[in-house]
């Protein structure tokens, strides 16, 4: 319905899900998403990121979403 | 422990440019 792929979706809502001031880092989303490659997982985040859903915070490891707040 | 004020603004100024960056494409739709 928003135009992104349950994947994408995924990694989505894991980050939005995220409590900490920094955002959650990439080992976190692959240990939460292990049934999926980890090449998929960054395709989705660079997406993400690219669309303005997401951006890295204190490195290019830690991700928030522009959705929270 | 907490971010330090400089991770802070850049933080916030990675999330103004994702901003941004969304603005941007949803005016593309």
């Amino acid at each position: 319905a928003n135009g992104l792929t349950v994947t994408q979706n995924q990694v989505l809502n894991l980050i939005k899900a995220c409590p900490r001031p920094e955002g959650m880092n990439f080992q976190d989303l692959k240990s939460q998403l292990h049934n999926l490659n980890v090449s998929v997982i960054k395709q989705a985040v660079d997406f993400l990121s690219n669309e303005g859903h997401i951006y890295s915070t204190v490195d290019d490891d830690h991700f928030k979403s522009t959705d929270a707040e | 422990p907490g971010l330090t004020e400089e991770q802070k603004k850049k933080i916030e100024e990675n999330r103004q440019k994702a901003l941004a960056r969304r603005a941007e494409k949803l005016a593309q739709q």
